[in-house]
């Protein structure tokens, strides 16, 4: 399993611009 | 400007901008605690304020630049640390108490109620004594969780190619302006060069015993997760299966 498809909300979070207040 | 053409006192000034917002556990909570309702609470708290972790870690300068990969590991290999340090600053004006929230407090004895949870409660409460003897000041308390986050995962990847070397000079030059952060806020306290120098050790000093109560509280949320006294998911699972 690659990094990035064990970790998909956080390297989507990573990559995103979404507010973070919204997603939370 | 670039991180390393900032001076230490505009470094310091980006991160505490970069600071998340209070964060409110909103929930009825129903005391006496059982050790799902505490367990949950926990949990629940944690996630949302991971989610404001991963902004947070965006805004301090140059972190962005760093290869996704190293992103990715350092926020892995930190993020109960973070929120420890968090906590223990909320907590520091608390005696004997944590507030991992504003509508979340508990007193030690509390932890009672959840096997296992009341040596990792006197361990952050411990920290935390020792960062008010020591007066700890906003400045400094950015400075040390910015260096939690580019210090985690430094001893354990090799870099094998040209990016992920590259990746790791940036980091190595981005803790140079932590660290000179950290020493010019420190400067900035009317002590004499020795005191100053021995504040940098027993701050920086207080940085092993973060991890080592963090290791204790990923062992700890493992073992409630195996036994299912709690449902961990979202983001939270993803940062603790990264653990496991």
């Amino acid at each position: 399993t690659s990094l990035k498809e064990k970790h998909k909300i956080l390297h989507q979070l990573l990559q995103n611009s979404t507010s973070p207040v919204d997603l939370a | 400007v670039h991180h390393s053409a900032m001076s230490p006192e505009e470094f310091i000034s980006r991160i505490m901008e970069a600071e998340p917002p209070e964060i409110y556990l909103m929930e009825d909570l129903k005391k006496p605690f059982t050790e799902a309702s505490m367990m949950m609470s926990l949990t629940n708290l944690a996630d949302k304020e991971l989610v404001l972790m991963i902004s947070w870690a965006k805004k301090i300068p140059g972190f962005v630049e760093l290869s996704l990969t190293d992103q990715i590991h350092l926020l892995k290999c930190c993020w109960l640390e973070i929120l420890m340090l968090g906590l223990m600053w909320r907590s520091v004006d608390h005696p004997g108490k944590l507030i991992f929230s504003p509508d979340f407090k508990l007193n030690r004895e509390e932890g009672q109620c959840v096997e296992g949870i009341m040596e990792i409660f006197d361990m952050l409460l411990a920290a935390t004594s020792r960062f008010r003897e020591l007066k700890l000041q906003r400045e400094e308390y950015v400075c040390l969780k910015a260096m939690i986050l580019l210090n985690s995962n430094l001893c354990t990847s090799a870099p094998q190619t040209a990016e992920e070397l590259e990746s790791r000079n940036k980091l190595l030059r981005l803790l140079d302006s932590v660290i000179d952060a950290l020493v010019w806020a420190i400067s900035k306290m009317g002590l004499s060069t020795q005191q100053q120098t021995l504040r940098l050790g027993h701050l920086t000093m207080l940085l092993s015993h973060i991890r080592h109560v963090s290791n204790k509280g990923m062992d700890h949320l493992s073992t409630m997760k195996r036994k299912n006294v709690v449902l961990v998911y979202d983001l939270l699972l993803e940062m603790l299966d990264a653990n496991t």
